[in-house]
């Protein structure tokens, strides 16, 4: 089924914009 | 906010202009549902999975993060309006709809991600984050006045639907725009997707469009 979701963030994308 | 309504006809029409078949008219139609043709809740939830919760999380993570001078924060606008964003998902669904005719759709690989796609509409509607440099192709068209289409959605998200020359198909997809923001102890960014369920891990999930005749 189709539906809504987010990808956890990694620790650089993290680091990048906490 | 104020001038919402003209940002979005503006951007939609000027994207459905870039996007003309060309031979006949482009037409553009806006209609709201009102209360009469809102989605009823049981049926909405289809279109809803999964986006209700991080709804919530971006609702309550922002009042509840202490200041610097260590006062509790204070609502916002903005979180005041996500709070009650969270609320409307129990609520019949209302809707806008922007539909053209008389264009191309969204072409372009779907599976292309790289940092710039050049002329890639789909991409540009969907994967393109970062800033775009005006005036390099038809993709360009796909710079920051696409944000206007999360803006006017008051749970900040949006359904595309489109059908592309050749194809029998169409391909659905959504993006939901909220803030950074944590559930169950991870971190989330800001854009999550409405699209086909895909058993793989976050880390190597690649968000693909729903398949339909």
């Amino acid at each position: 089924t189709p539906h809504w979701r987010f990808a956890e963030m990694t620790p650089a994308q993290i680091a990048e914009n906490p | 906010a104020a001038d919402m309504p003209e940002r979005l006809v503006r951007e939609a029409i000027q994207n459905s202009m870039d996007a003309a078949l060309g031979g006949e008219p482009v037409r553009v139609r806006f209609a709201f549902s009102g209360i009469d043709h809102s989605v009823p809740t049981h049926r909405a939830m289809d279109y809803l999975n999964g986006l209700t919760e991080h709804l919530d999380a971006v609702a309550v993570e922002q009042p509840a993060r202490p200041r610097d001078d260590g006062a509790a924060s204070q609502f916002n606008d903005e979180t005041q309006a996500v709070y009650r964003a969270a609320r409307l998902v129990d609520q019949p669904l209302e809707w806008l709809v922007v539909e053209d005719f008389g264009t191309r759709g969204l072409t372009g690989n779907i599976k292309a991600n790289g940092a710039n796609e050049p002329g890639n509409n789909f991409w540009g509607f969907f994967r393109q984050f970062g800033i775009s440099t005006k005036g390099e192709d038809a993709a360009g068209s796909w710079g920051l006045g696409k944000w206007v289409f999360p803006d006017a959605s008051q749970i900040n998200a949006f359904l595309a639907l489109t059908r592309r020359p050749g194809e029998t198909e169409s391909l659905l997809m959504g993006l939901a725009i909220l803030k950074t923001h944590e559930r169950d102890g991870r971190r989330y960014p800001a854009y999550g997707h409405y699209a086909a369920s895909d058993p793989a891990a976050d880390s190597e999930w690649f968000q693909l469009p729903v398949r339909s005749s």
